[in-house]
């Protein structure tokens, strides 16, 4: 048994746990905040046979890959109040970081 | 030293808690989802003695322990409007999933 | 890879993550409780090297040391009704307990 521990952005954290639930993975998610943006991000810890564990990375890897987004972010006109002026950017969304711990022993109540 | 991570419902929570710190168990406790149903359940983080891990463990299976519960639900009379037959229901409640994991150092400030 | 779970106080935890992202350690924070108490702390986690494991405890021992702190607290005067006498009392804060954990696989995405 082994517990993997990902750490995943909010955005893709509820198609994660359903795609990892139809697979008939069991999950936790923890409500987590990152140490460096202070911004909320979100845990989930899932308890999975060995040979299972390859299996799991590959979904997260699916779903959480690193990608750019264009948003729209509006910059004040210089030499006017209040005028402001939307122009594209391109952010990079997603990614995982995941921790694979080995389980000494599993019990189900 | 182990750590034994313990998801139960959030039913049982309090009372495992004050069992275990009755024995002298520390406890940490985290506001956990579960993934399937969407619904609050807690995670409680136990460090103990590798010889305690059994005893850790009889105490949540007792506190824990799967049972039924007759609640009453109620189902519209077909036909009319807005008029309720309450009848009992029989669902499970309890259970808790828990993983053991070895601790290669503990240190207490 | 190893894995530091750190439980610490929650009045610690800001100065402690700056201090470690300072040292560009990865950090992430989950709001928990303590059994005992039943009051607020955090739980970090903070995967890291094996060889800058001893590096971690210590930044955490010096952010985190216990130590004794003077609060004002009051007594009611017996014989009247609504007369407080503020008077020091000395109460410890701080500390951290610490678990460090092995970690088979790591992956970032
Ligand atoms: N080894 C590890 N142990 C524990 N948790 C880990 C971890 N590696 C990553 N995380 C978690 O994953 C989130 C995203 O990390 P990522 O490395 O993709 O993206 C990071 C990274 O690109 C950068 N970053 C984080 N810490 C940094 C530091 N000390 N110096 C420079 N850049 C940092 O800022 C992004 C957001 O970081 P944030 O802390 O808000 O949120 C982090 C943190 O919650
Ligand atoms: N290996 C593991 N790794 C990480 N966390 C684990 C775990 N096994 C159980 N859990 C946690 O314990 C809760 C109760 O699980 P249990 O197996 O008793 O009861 C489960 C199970 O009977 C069923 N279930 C869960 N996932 C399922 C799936 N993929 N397919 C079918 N049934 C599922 O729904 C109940 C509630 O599940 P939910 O996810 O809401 O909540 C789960 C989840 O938070
Ligand atoms: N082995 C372990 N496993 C998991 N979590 C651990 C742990 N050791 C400590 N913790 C966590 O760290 C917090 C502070 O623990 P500390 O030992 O400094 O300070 C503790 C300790 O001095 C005392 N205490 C805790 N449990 C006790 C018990 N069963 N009997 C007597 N005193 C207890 O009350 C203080 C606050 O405890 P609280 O539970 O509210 O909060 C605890 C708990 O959240």
């Amino acid at each position: 048994m082994k517990l993997v521990i990902a750490i995943v952005q909010d955005d893709d954290a509820s198609n994660l746990i359903g795609k990892l639930n139809k697979e008939s993975f069991r999950v936790t998610k923890l409500a987590t905040t990152g140490g460096f943006l202070r911004a909320g991000n979100t845990t989930l810890l899932v308890g999975v046979e060995e040979e299972k564990v390859d299996r799991v990375i590959e979904i997260i890897k699916k779903l959480c890959e690193s990608r750019k987004q264009v948003i729209t972010s509006t910059t004040p006109v210089t030499g006017t109040t209040g005028v402001y002026v939307p122009y594209p950017v391109e952010i990079s969304v997603g990614g995982a970081t995941i921790f694979v711990v080995d389980v000494d022993r599993f019990e189900k109540i």
